[in-house]
């Protein structure tokens, strides 16, 4: 599943 | 931070400063859809929540609270400035917004990250942002005028979005197992819905000529 990075895009 | 993303980020801000630079100087919004704006503001204020609980860079920070305030401001110049207001064409600004705002928010609901308030507007601004550009598509269809800073404007919010689709392709060939498929799908089709208009622009940019769309 996706990657639940932080979202760092604005 | 790569280029492609920066240079998204700058076309993003330049293209709304080009808006705002319009209304201010011309003291005029004619050729602008109010409902496009407050579809953005609205992208902007469910997107931007993070800002009251996590903080990642203070140019994340900063560039989304400039989001913000121009957006209003534009909001606020068309709907308040006792002369720009008057050169609003509300009749012809007449997207049903429901219609977008709706299916997104159900959408929203039905996929996305997780499950809870936050993580749902956060995705319910991704796929409306998608389609936030259509009320102002149309009004330039009906309205025909297409001056030269709403050409900009236009031209440079589609680019950005463009510009963020290379920052992926980017990113997933450089950071191990970086995905974001909700986000990916959605600006893939947000740059679509501009590739008409874009192909009009280009082709008065190559004739040197006024931007004209077809009947």
């Amino acid at each position: 599943d996706d990657t639940k990075e932080v979202k760092d895009e604005l | 931070m790569n280029i492609f993303r920066l240079a998204g980020d700058m076309t993003h801000l330049l293209s709304i400063i080009v808006l705002l630079l319009k209304i201010q100087a011309t003291k005029s919004c004619a050729g602008v859809s109010l409902k496009t704006q407050e579809l953005y503001a609205v992208v902007f204020v469910t997107r931007y929540l993070d800002l009251f609980y996590s903080f990642i860079s203070l140019y994340n920070t900063v560039m989304k609270i400039i989001f913000l305030l121009t957006a209003f401001t534009i909001i606020w110049y068309m709907r308040k400035h006792k002369v720009v207001c008057q050169t609003y064409d509300k009749e012809q600004d007449t997207f049903r917004v429901l219609f977008l705002i709706v299916p997104c928010f159900v959408l929203a609901l039905l996929v996305n990250h997780e499950m809870s308030v936050t993580e749902v507007l956060w995705t319910f601004s991704i796929y409306l942002e998608a389609v936030a550009i259509l009320p102002q598509l149309v009004l330039l269809q009906r309205t025909k005028n297409v001056d030269n800073l709403t050409g900009n404007y236009i031209f440079m919010l589609g680019s950005y979005r463009a510009l963020y689709l290379v920052n992926w392709v980017y990113r997933y060939f450089t950071e191990l197992g970086y995905r974001q498929w909700i986000v990916w799908v959605s600006g893939t089709v947000q740059t679509c819905v501009y590739l008409d208009f874009f192909y009009y622009y280009v082709q008065a940019w190559r004739n040197n000529e006024r931007m004209k769309l077809p009947g």
